[in-house]
């Protein structure tokens, strides 16, 4: 599933 | 969290710590593109908009304020403080960067993987991160050879997002659906762009001299 990543990076 | 990304944000903590080391203690920004720092107080604006709307954790959002103050401090001192203004070479730091932002907004407006106002502007601010060194290398290859710390400074800012591409293969082996291209493109490109920098700087490093 193309959940909206969580944008976890800087 | 993976050894490669901590590695790349410490090696872009690095770079900014070098460069506010260099301004705030020598009070001189010689050699310095102020346009490619306002490029980037632009990028780390645009990218850090979700900063009080989603929490990833404590590191997350202190790297965040970090990289957003550091690079407005660093454009305030380059263009208001008197004796740092002074050492910036306004003659020759001349690359047209408005016209980098401009074609980077619409290429996110065009290639986005969601269309929503903070989506678009995060993908923008990864196409104007990817060029954002220009000015600063064009500014390198006027004023020839330059001091070390500048050397340094762009030595790794380079090499974070290179550390970074290591971070993307290693997720995408062990997180399924961890699939990106958009900021993995922008990314190849943003490391590419340094090539020629990363080639000199290791002959001069190698050589012992410093970078010209």
């Amino acid at each position: 599933p193309n959940k909206s990543y969580q944008k976890d990076e800087l | 969290m993976n050894i490669f990304r901590l590695a790349g944000d410490m090696t872009h903590l690095a770079s900014v710590l070098v460069l506010l080391l260099k301004i705030h203690t020598i009070k001189s920004c010689a050699g310095v593109s102020l346009r490619t720092q306002e490029l980037y107080a632009i990028v780390f604006a645009t990218r850090y908009l979700d900063i009080f709307t989603s929490f990833v954790s404590v590191y997350n959002t202190f790297m965040k304020l970090v990289f957003l103050g550091s690079s407005f401090s660093i454009v305030w001192y380059m263009r208001y403080h008197k004796a740092v203004h002074r050492t910036y070479d306004r003659e020759q730091d001349t690359f047209r960067h408005w016209f980098l932002v401009l074609p980077c907004l619409v290429l996110a407006l065009l290639i986005h993987e969601k269309f929503t106002f903070l989506e678009v502007l995060w993908t923008f601010s990864l196409y104007l991160e990817a060029v954002a060194i220009l000015p600063q290398l064009v500014l390198l290859q006027r004023t020839r050879n330059i001091d070390n710390l500048t050397g340094q400074y762009i030595f790794l800012l380079g090499g974070y997002r290179g550390l970074y591409i290591l971070n993307w293969i290693y997720r995408y082996f062990t997180e399924p659906h961890f699939v990106h291209w958009i900021t993995w493109i922008a990314g190849l490109v943003q490391t590419l762009l340094y090539a020629d920098f990363f080639y000199y700087y290791f002959l001069r490093f190698i050589g012992g001299r410093g970078v010209e």
